[in-house]
């Protein structure tokens, strides 16, 4: 259990990392952070020291990867742990976006997890740091990295078995990208989600 | 003008044509098309004729596509050009979609018309049969294709250029998915859009 007085100093350092703007740099010095909370550099590195190798010398802490640290440590955002199903085009772009931009002041903080695709060719290569894997490992993984939310990013084709994959992995939570209505049981939760119904409601007002 | 007689027989084959399933093959071959509409295999393609070269030689037409020129003959649907800008992962994913299902049903149907991207290495490249073009060239493509639509697709720090170029190009409404606000004249439309607000929507109801 982290002593109380560090848990405070941590919910300063959060808020300090909160109000920067975003066009501020991604990175931040322990100096800068140290002077934005009213504590000494040598504080600030102590602190997070706690919590791993956070930083990087000569670079300083990663804004977002630290907030959303903090964030997690204190449990200020809800962190929802997240995987990509297909990782082809839209499935990569979703994945840079969501590893870089993970809550954009929303209460929940989203994690993308695990990536897994069929192709053997893709299994093994990385996105933003995080390995593509083998959907047969998938009951493993969801299991250990608490995966709360399948993104389907599949072809129409392919949707359906993906789901009922994701499902008997454990997964009960879907983002749906493919044009393809999933059958799945009635307790199970589906978005689906069409660039076509932005455009339409778009092309509406116009 | 088309005679009346053969604009009937369009919106007949029209009809057939959204009545087939998802299921149902890609392509329709003439005789498959007569069948459905009660007329003559030669009258199908005379028909057809009239509006350039719609079928492949021993293939047949492609439903979609056939159906989407019925359509805009017709003036069934609205049929509303969009221009995607910026062809890296996230545009390119939205317009071989786009290109593959234009309308899904709606009352609009959505034709990606044109591609924009800065990059010199993709200029010249095609996607799903079309053209990746120089932005310079946009005010003059979005004049001769009656482009309606912007779809900005890049990055968030070159999104606020690439909209306004667009809007000098004669694009007033936009779709954006680059995680920034866009600084538009008042009489502008903007949709952004965001899978993080749909995640997040997923995520409250868990
Ligand atoms: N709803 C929208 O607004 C929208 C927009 C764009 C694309 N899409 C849809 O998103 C999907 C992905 O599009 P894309 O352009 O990235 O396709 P893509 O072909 O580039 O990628 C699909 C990936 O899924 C993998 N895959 C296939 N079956 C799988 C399975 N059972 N389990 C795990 N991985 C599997 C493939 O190996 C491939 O890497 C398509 O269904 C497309 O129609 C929807
Ligand atoms: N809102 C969402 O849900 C969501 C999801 C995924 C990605 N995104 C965002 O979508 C954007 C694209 O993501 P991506 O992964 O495809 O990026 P990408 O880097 O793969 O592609 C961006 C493309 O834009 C081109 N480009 C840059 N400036 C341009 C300009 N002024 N005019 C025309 N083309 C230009 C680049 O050459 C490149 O090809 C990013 O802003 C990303 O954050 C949003």
């Amino acid at each position: 259990a982290v002593p109380d007085v560090i848990v405070r100093r941590l919910a300063i350092y959060l808020r300090c990392l909160q109000e920067r703007s975003q066009d501020d740099d991604d990175f931040i010095s322990s100096v800068q952070l140290s002077q934005l909370a009213g504590v000494t550099a040598a504080q600030v590195r102590k602190d997070l020291a706690n919590f791993g190798q956070l930083g990087k010398q000569g670079v300083g802490y990663e804004v977002i990867r630290l907030r959303s640290k903090l964030a997690s440590l204190l449990k200020a955002d809800q962190v929802v742990s997240v995987a990509v199903i297909g990782v082809g085009e839209l499935g990569t772009a979703l994945t840079r976006y969501l590893r870089r931009y993970p809550y954009m002041e929303l209460a929940h903080s989203f994690e993308v997890v695990a990536l897994f695709d069929l192709d053997p060719q893709k299994q093994g290569r990385e996105v933003e740091g995080l390995l593509i894997e083998d959907p047969e490992s998938m009951a493993k993984v969801v299991q250990e990295r608490h995966v709360r939310i399948g993104v389907i990013t599949v072809p129409r084709i392919a949707a359906q078995a993906a789901a009922e994959a994701a499902l008997r992995a454990g997964i009960t939570a879907f983002l749906n990208f493919a044009p393809v209505r999933l059958e799945l049981p009635p307790d199970t939760r589906v978005l689906n989600t069409d660039v076509l119904l932005e455009l339409h409601q778009l092309a509406f007002s116009l």
